[in-house]
């Protein structure tokens, strides 16, 4: 699969 | 060796204690994103972080608790973050960080 947008990936803890 | 621009010259080993309910730091990127290494893109007032003074946006965390993130995928990265930050066993967190560019 293509690499996916980071920006889609943000976790807050 | 890959062509990283991380070396040991850049890197920082950071104690956060768990002296707050939040750890207050955001994280983007992971494995197989072109954010490879997780990096910081948030450090919120009054968390634990913050409150540690020396995490900073835009550091890479390398390892945690020890535990390298490299070729971690992000949802993994977070599992491992939210663990560390939730055991009893532990009253802090070492982040092993570094500064790019």
């Amino acid at each position: 699969s293509p690499p996916k947008d980071y920006e889609d990936e943000v976790t807050f803890f | 060796q890959t062509s990283s621009p991380i070396s040991a010259l850049n890197t920082a080993l950071v104690r956060v204690v768990k002296n707050s309910n939040t750890l207050g730091i955001a994280i983007e990127g992971g494995a197989n994103t072109r954010q490879p290494l997780p990096r910081i893109v948030t450090i919120q007032k009054g968390g634990s972080a913050h409150n540690c003074g020396q995490l900073k946006v835009g550091q890479v965390i390398l390892e945690v608790n020890g535990i390298s993130l490299r070729g971690q995928e992000h949802e993994e990265v977070a599992r491992i973050i939210a663990e560390a930050f939730k055991t009893k066993e532990k009253d802090h967190i070492d982040f092993l960080v570094a500064e790019l560019g």
